[in-house]
Formats: structure tokens, sequence, C-alpha cells
């Protein structure tokens, strides 16, 4: 793949396969190593722990230049938070982990089912917003989710809560219709709150491959997206994929999934992403 | 196929060419980063781009016009001829001799649906009820994912839609739930039951444990493992040990409706050497394929 006549072969070939299994692509893999190559001295690029450490610290600072800092919950009432994705990535699951850790912050939180479509969607949110003793607002079966929506920011207005947790069924990129749909979600909660949605988080899972890289480009155009959220890391996955994710698209990793209980939601950090990745 | 001694100027001149490391390097490496990029396992990729190169060097093959109608096709190009092909037999070679995909007893059979999160294992379960109601069979499906959330009113909703019996019993371990399920099947005429499991990860040894003992106790005909499409390089790892510890009938992947290039299947069939049984595509009950190895060989190979 990536021809640096500087590298030794077999040291070229242990770094492309750490960086290739871990879901990295040819293309950011190939980046990375020409951006180190121009960083280090001829005998750097010969030794192991040098290359490695090199490419570990451009990683976090790919990483670290989309994160943009500590994310804060924005400054108004209710913030409402917009969580999209394809389908099975962890979104209802996120919506529940959030609700619980703003919850446990002293925030007063509403989850929306905007998943009208989905078998049992709305159930298993419920069950999600009652473990975070969270506000619950769902519509009937089959409704328009933005009206749902639109209802529940309506409600939360009511009700004075901080945060709304907007949940929405998953659909693939691919599909214009479903796409469209979510447009008109977006349109229409800015109706009944001004501002919103404040974030867009698109969740996604950790053990994807290349595909997430065309997943967030086109929620990224469609919505304008503010933040990812990286699930089911406590796997063996290495979820590098948001390291082309965050080159090219410039979205900051906010959150990462580490199972399926409520506690288990670490906000992202760059350096211990790019550690683990070599780990 | 023409000796591999068959030179390069004698093939000139009857219009043919003989393939080389030389003049296909170029498609070599443009197929190597194809795969990488469908998300093919590293290894997986090295083993069989160096097993197609080496069936390929040697082949004489046209690449003049015939002065009629014969297209000149580049040995880059017949390179990647030979590669789809190679493709399309890896895929699917031993299931044309299979004409069912699902392996039937009497009276009962039963499927085992395994994976990780968030797969489709439930929605899979309910595309297969439908697949096999149109067989003129009589399913009943079992909701033994205990933990997640309104896992078992998910898979009632899909068999009411269906109307096709969901067999559930509230807090009992889902060995004895499926085990009690097969009985069931039996006193009421059902005769195929579909066991819908939680997902879980490869890794968590506990959960493992459990997929082991309701195979234990009921004995699966089938052993499906739902694979996403839009999996990465782990998937083989993950497909390894499911398959180690069950082992596996065959999987089915799902999502193919999207753009995911689906590499992982490659992967997980080089590996285990177990078949692809099905395709999902779409989130209703009616998209699902069986399994047909063209489509997804140029998919992969893109
Ligand atoms: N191990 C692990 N599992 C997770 C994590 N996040 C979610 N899951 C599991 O992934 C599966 C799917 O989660 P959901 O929250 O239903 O995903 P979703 O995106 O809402 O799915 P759809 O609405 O159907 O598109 C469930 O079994 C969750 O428990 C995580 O961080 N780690
Ligand atoms: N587009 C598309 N979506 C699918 C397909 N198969 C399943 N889904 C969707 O994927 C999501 C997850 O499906 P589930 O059936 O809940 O997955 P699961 O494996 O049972 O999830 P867990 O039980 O939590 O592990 C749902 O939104 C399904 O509608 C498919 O072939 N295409
Ligand atoms: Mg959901
Ligand atoms: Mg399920």
């Amino acid at each position: 793949l990536f021809v640096a006549k500087e590298i030794p072969a077999d040291l070229l070939q242990q770094v492309e396969a750490i960086l290739l299994t871990s879901d990295l692509g040819v293309k950011t893999t190939n980046r990375l190593l020409e951006s180190v190559k121009d960083q280090l001295s001829k005998k750097e690029l010969r030794d192991q722990q040098t290359l490695i450490r090199a490419i570990e610290g451009e990683v976090r600072s790919v990483l670290a230049q989309a994160h943009q800092g500590e994310w804060h919950l924005p400054e108004v009432k209710p913030a409402v938070i917009l969580m999209v994705g394809v389908n099975g990535v962890g979104k209802t699951t996120t919506i529940g982990k959030l609700a619980a850790k703003f919850s446990a912050e002293g925030k007063k939180v509403l989850v929306a089912a905007g998943d009208t479509f989905r078998a049992a969607a709305a159930d298993q949110l419920k069950i999600w917003a009652e473990r975070a003793g969270a506000e619950y607002y769902a519509g009937a079966a089959g409704k328009d989710p933005a009206s749902v929506i639109f209802e529940a920011c309506e409600k939360a207005k009511v009700l004075g809560v901080d945060i709304v947790l907007a949940d929405t069924a998953g659909r693939l990129h691919t599909k214009t219709n479903l796409m469209d749909e979510l447009k008109k979600v977006k349109r229409v909660v800015g109706k009944v709150i001004e501002g919103a949605p404040h974030e867009v988080f698109l969740v996604v899972d950790g053990t994807t491959g290349q595909n997430a890289v065309s997943q967030a480009r086109e929620f990224h155009e469609a919505l304008g997206l503010t933040g990812i959220v990286l699930t089911k890391l406590d796997g063996t996955a290495k979820g590098g994929v948001i390291v082309a994710i965050a080159a090219e698209l410039n979205v900051p990793m906010r959150f990462v999934g580490v199972g399926e209980t409520a506690d288990d939601l670490r906000r992202f950090d760059p350096k211990t992403f790019a550690k683990a990745l070599f780990g | 196929i023409v000796s591999k001694g068959f030179s390069a100027a004698k093939a000139k001149l009857t219009g043919k060419t003989e393939l080389t490391a030389e003049n296909i390097e170029d498609a070599v490496r443009d197929v190597r980063v194809s795969l990488l990029e469908a998300d093919v396992e590293i290894n997986v990729v090295k083993t069989f781009v160096d097993r197609v190169k080496d069936k390929a060097i040697g082949k004489v093959v046209a690449t003049e016009v015939d002065g009629k109608k014969k297209l000149k096709a580049s040995p880059e190009e017949h390179f990647i001829a030979i590669c789809q092909e190679e493709l399309e037999a890896l895929l699917g070679a031993q299931d044309a001799k299979e004409a069912q995909p699902i392996t039937f007893r009497r009276p009962v059979t039963t499927i085992m649906m395994v994976g990780l999160q968030g797969t489709g294992k439930t929605t899979t379960t309910g595309k297969l009820a439908s697949y096999l109601l149109k067989d003129k069979r009589k399913p009943l499906l079992v909701a033994a994912d205990i933990y997640r959330p309104a896992a078992v009113d998910q898979l009632k909703v899909l068999g009411e839609q269906l109307g096709v019996p969901v067999f559930h019993e509230p807090g009992v371990k889902p060995e004895d739930m499926c085990a009690h399920a097969l009985r069931k099947a039996r006193d009421s005429g059902r005769d195929v039951v579909i066991f819908d499991t939680a997902g879980r990860l490869a890794i968590d040894d506990e959960l493992m444990h459990e997929l082991e003992q309701i195979k234990e106790k009921s004995k699966p005909d089938n052993i499906f493992l739902v694979v996403d499409a839009m999996s990465g390089q782990d998937a083989v790892r993950t497909a390894a040990e499911f398959n180690r510890r069950l082992p596996l009938s065959g999987f089915i992947m799902t999502k193919l409706d999207g753009d995911a290039r689906g590499g992982a299947a490659l992967s997980i069939r080089e590996v285990t050497k177990k078949p692809i049984k099905f395709l999902g595509m779409g989130e209703t009950l009616d998209k699902l394929e069986v399994f047909r190895p063209e489509g997804l060989a140029s998919r992969i190979l893109g």
C-alpha cells in the first residue's frame, strides 16, 4: 500500500496492520504515514517505538482538532438534542444513558419517542425513561415523527424541563425519503423552540467499517451534525473509522458507549482513544 | 488451460497475451485496496489476492480484437474478471449443492439466532417466519432475549403482524425457555421453532456460556450468526469465536439495502468455512433473500 522507502518493510507492514485492523481505512492510514514521514528523521523512521508514538500523536491531534475542547450542554432551556443514525447502532440506549447522566446532574429531562416506525420502539424508550426518572412523551404508533417531536417540545416548555432528548428511527443514509423525514423533524423543532435542535448527534456503531464515513457524510450534509457518539467500544472493535470522519468532516466526537447499562457512557477523550488504538 | 510455458511473443501473434506478474501489477494493487475499502479483513485480502494471482499468472487470454466481435480486454481487466469468478466461487461454492438454506427435521425443526448487539436478529426472526409461512410451514417464535427493554414486546409485535405465535415464559432462563418451547411446538402442531436470543459480545464469557446451554438443552438443527453488512475488520474475530463455541450452520448478513460493501462476508466465509444462508434487504418482514453469490461478489469487489 503505502510506499515509504525510509520505513523498513517489516515495520511498515506491522504499523499498517495495526491501523487497518483498527478500521482506520486505507486513505487515513496512508495520510498518517505520509505526515509522520515528514515529521521524523530517517533514523527515527526506522525505530518501531518512535514511529508508533508519532502516529499515535498524529491520531490524537486529528481527533483533538475536531473535538474543539470539552462539551457543555447548550445554555438554553430546554436544550434539544436530536439522536440520529442507521439501524441498530444504539440511539435509544444512548438516550437512556444520557437521560440518566443529566438527571444525576440535577437536570429535568424529557425523552421523546420519535421512532414511530419500529416494533416496540416506544416501549423500549419508555423503560429507559422510567429508569432515569425522566419525563416521557410518545404519540400514536405510526404517527408522523415530526409531529410527535413537535408535541414533545411543546410539553417540554410547559413542564419547564432543561433537556429534550429526541429519539428517531434508525435509517440507512441512502434512503432519500427517510433522510427527508429527518430534515422535516429538524425544521419543525426549530419552529417550536428557538435554535432547536441545539445538538444533532450521530450515533455510530464501534464495529462499523468504512461505511461509517459514508454515513457521517450523508447525515452531516442533510442535517449538520454537532457531535458523534461511538457505541459498543466494550467489544473488540477499535472504532478507528472515527479518525477518518474527524479528518474529513471535522465533527467532534462527544461520547463513547461502553456497555448496555445506564452507567456505560464516557466522555470522548482524544488522548485515551489514540492510546487504546495502539495499546 | 494452456500451459504456463506459452511464450508472450507467440501469444501476441495470435491476438492473445499471457498474464504476467508485471502486466497485472496495477490491477493486483487496485483489487487489494478495493477489498480493504470493502472491509475485507487484511489477512483474508492477502490470502485471497495471492491465491488469485497464482491462478492468473500464466493464463493466456484474448486481448486483441479478432476482427469481428471480441472486445479488446487488457490483462488488467482479465485479472479482475478472474477475481470476480474466484470471489463468487469462494462465497457460494458448496451452497449450490445445498438446495435448501435451512436443514429441516421431523417433527420439529429448530433454528437458533445469535450475534452481536443490534445486527438484526429479532427482525430477521420475523423475516424467517414469513419465509417459512410461504413454504407452508407453521413457525413458533421464542422470545429468549430476557435482557433488552421491550425485546419480548418487539418479537410479539412481529408475531402479531404475521399471525405467528410467540412463546415466552417470564422469569425463566433462556435455556429452559427454549426447551419448553420445543415441547409446546410438538403439542400444538408447530413444525419450526426459532429462538431469538439477546445480542452479546463474543468476549462475554457468561453470555456465550448461555448460548452453549441453549444449544446443549435443545440441540438446534440450525444455528445462524446474524452479521451486519457494515461490519469492519473485527467481524472475523467475532465469527470465529461464535463458531468455536457453538459451532455455526451458517450466517445471515443484514442491512444490504444500504451502500455498505459487505466485505465481512468474504472474511467470515474464508475463516469459518461456513456458508452464507440469507441476505437481509430491508426493514420489513418480506425483505429476506436466499443467498446468491454473484451480487455480493461484485459488490465486495467494487
Ligand atoms: N455492548 C454494547 N451494546 C450496546 C451499546 N449501546 C447499545 N448497545 C446495544 O445495541 C443494541 C441496539 O441498541 P438500540 O438502542 O436499540 O439501537 P438503536 O440505534 O436505537 O436501534 P434502532 O432504533 O432499531 O435503529 C441493544 O442490544 C443495546 O443494548 C454499547 O455501548 N455497548
Ligand atoms: N435497513 C435494514 N434494517 C434492518 C435490516 N434488518 C434489521 N434492520 C433494522 O436494524 C435494527 C436492529 O434490528 P433488531 O432486529 O432489533 O436487531 P437485534 O439483533 O435483534 O438487536 P439486539 O437484540 O439488541 O441485539 C432495527 O431498526 C431493524 O429494523 C435490514 O436488512 N435492512
Ligand atoms: Mg432505537
Ligand atoms: Mg433482538
